[in-house]
């Protein structure tokens, strides 16, 4: 384990009073392979590992611990601290019906999400609608029909209008007038480069003008998750993000990578396939599992 | 004197952040470096330029390994097993597949055996209008093997060339549903000797050092013959299938770039390379 790697590092260096220079330095290039290992993306770690050696060197060994788990815990409450925030509720406004916008790469789970959260959202007694802006993925409208109904949510359903800007707009005025509060719109995956499709986004923003934007991302997504949440988020504004898949076995170093990137909160993790399976984010769970 | 020290070490770490930004790792990293560095004192090399072609050309040589195209058998069934996590491409390549083996004159028929996820059969239904390919189904829920089962049966009455089977996405890490792939596969291979032919694990390019454990964790458990990399066209390089390739030999049929019909390509180690380091 890491701890054991960096007790190592501290076992030829016994009897200092204080964690010094050239043994933080030597810990910090186990720990720089373990965030890499993953996932966590090489620049962030950069920046990570010098914050973690200035909040280390100087400090005094304690009692109680080896200095190796002395600096695992420097490094575990740093990452808890970058990630965790007080702000992982839903920006829920007094507007009826209230949007919620999911957008993200192509298979994160941003459908499945959105059921999720419809969901979530009817046990927390709120009268929630779905409707589906993907009109490129065989069979997505149908798909997110099928969850909604599952649910007892309202999806609205385009007759036959193929603009996904107008499709949302029918949407508001179908949850608005069946009595909905909020309304949960789920759009096709995409790749932050297809610039026309970016552009889609702005303009359902722009119709629609959500109370919140999450940016949905695959918990195993490796170094190009700093890429991606950079330009979806300079893009959108996102409010926050959800991660998805964490009931794999990927270490999820993409939680920080995109924490650190949009500066925005992780809301929600998906924890599985079923409709139930969707949970707050903890922080300290996340940065266990990060250090592995 | 000094200055060409000077610069070799600075095309160590540039390289070290190309290969660690394109996902092969930090300890695979490593060791291509060191291998790298090993090769060129060989051949008394110091120069960037023949730095990172020591490499580029390593790392060919290593992918060449894996490229070996399915090679339809004439006058049998063959029979394909498309398995993988959650959300990677698998559907969407089934229906490339279909239309890339009817360039080559090949009949094709799918086996809709995602009998789980919502819309499921109705997305896989679509590729098959879209690509005039026969579908065997059943309703959402049913066994999976059982549609396997009639596909088999299909398949043989209709003189297939190539029979695709559609698998729901699941997590390595969940054992019943592991042993729901091995039954499908006992269940193929029951009703056609050497079935399925080909099991093809589908890997999202933009899935980071756990591509690793899910082509390890699918062999270990149910064997994979092929590869399929997608969505390639993203920023992501997926370079994690470069350790894939050096430790389980495994051959890369295809890469995804796209979502559209003739978005699939066969693998090409040289290309795959160029594109990491453009
Ligand atoms: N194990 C697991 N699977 C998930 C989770 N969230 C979604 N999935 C699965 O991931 C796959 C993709 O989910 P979708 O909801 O279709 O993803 P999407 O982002 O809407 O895909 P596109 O619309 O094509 O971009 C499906 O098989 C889901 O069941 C999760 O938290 N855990
Ligand atoms: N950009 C891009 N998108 C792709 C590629 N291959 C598949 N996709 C998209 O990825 C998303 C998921 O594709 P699916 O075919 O549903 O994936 P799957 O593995 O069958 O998903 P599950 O059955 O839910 O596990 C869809 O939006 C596809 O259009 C690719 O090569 N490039
Ligand atoms: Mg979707
Ligand atoms: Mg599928």
């Amino acid at each position: 384990s890491l701890t054991d790697k960096l007790d190592n590092v501290f076992k030829t260096l016994k009897g200092r009073g204080i964690l010094d220079e050239e043994s933080v330095r030597i810990a910090l290039k186990d720990i720089r392979l373990a965030l890499l290992e993953a996932d966590v993306n090489f620049k962030i770690v950069k920046e990570f590992t010098e914050d973690v050696r200035t909040r280390a060197v100087g400090k005094e060994v304690l009692e109680s611990i080896t200095p190796g788990q002395q600096i695992v815990k420097i490094v575990h409450d740093r990452l808890v601290e970058l990630m965790g925030t007080e702000e992982s509720q839903l920006k829920l406004e007094n507007r009826f019906p209230s949007p919620i916008m999911l957008v993200g790469l192509q298979g994160c789970g941003k459908t499945t999400t959105a059921a999720k959260l419809a969901h979530l959202l009817q046990k927390r007694q709120r009268r929630t609608a779905l409707v589906s802006a993907d009109v490129y993925r065989p069979a997505a409208m149908e798909q997110l029909r099928v969850l909604g109904d599952k649910i007892g949510a309202g999806v609205y359903v385009p007759s036959d209008e193929k603009d996904p800007v107008k499709i949302c707009s029918s949407a508001m005025e179908y949850a608005k007038s069946g009595g909905y509060d909020t309304l949960i719109i789920d759009t096709a995956g995409r790749l932050h480069i297809d610039k026309e499709l970016m552009d889609e986004l702005k303009k359902i923003k722009r119709a629609v003008n959500p109370s919140e934007i999450l940016f949905v991302a695959d918990s195993m997504t490796g170094q190009d998750a700093v890429t991606v949440a950079e330009s979806f988020n300079q893009t959108l504004s996102i409010d926050g993000v959800v991660l998805t898949k964490v009931d794999g076995d990927a270490r999820g170093g993409a939680a920080l990578s995109l924490r650190k990137v949009t500066g925005k909160p992780i809301k929600f993790i998906g924890t599985g396939e079923k409709i139930d399976a969707i949970e707050a984010f903890h922080p300290e769970r996340m940065a266990s599992r990060i250090l592995g | 004197i000094s200055g060409e020290k000077v610069v070799s070490r600075d095309i160590f770490e540039d390289l070290e952040e190309i290969l660690i930004a394109a996902d092969l790792g930090p300890s695979f990293t490593f060791d291509l470096i060191e291998d790298m560095k090993e090769r060129a004192k060989r051949k008394e090399l110091q120069n960037p330029e023949s730095l990172k072609k020591i490499m580029v050309d390593n790392m060919t040589a290593i992918l060449k390994q894996s490229e070996s195209p399915i090679v339809l058998p004439s006058n049998k069934i063959f029979t394909i097993m498309v398995i993988g996590v959650n959300g990677t491409g698998k559907t969407t390549t089934i229906g490339k597949l279909a239309a890339f083996f009817k360039q080559q004159n090949a009949s094709v028929l799918f086996a809709a055996a995602d009998t789980f996820r919502a819309a499921a059969i109705e997305q896989l239904e679509i590729w098959s209008k879209r690509t005039e390919t026969p579908l065997i189904k059943q309703a959402m829920g049913a066994d999976p093997s059982a549609v396997v089962y009639d596909s088999i049966k299909a398949a043989k009455a209709r003189n297939t060339d190539v029979l695709i089977v559609d698998t729901a996405g699941r997590l390595h890490t969940k054992t019943n549903l592991m042993d729901e792939l091995k039954k499908i596969k006992r269940v193929m291979g029951k009703e056609l000797p050497g079935a399925p032919h080909e099991i093809l694990l589908v890997l999202d390019a933009t899935t980071g050092q756990n591509a690793l454990m899910q082509a390890q964790m699918f062999n270990a458990e149910i064997g994979i013959s092929g590869l399929v990399l997608t969505k390639l066209d993203g920023t992501a390089k997926g370079g994690i299938v470069v350790r894939i390739a050096k430790e389980m030999k495994t051959p890369i049929r295809f890469i995804g770039v796209g979502e559209k019909i003739d978005d699939l390509r066969p693998f090409n180690g040289r290309e795959f390379v160029e594109a990491l380091f453009a």
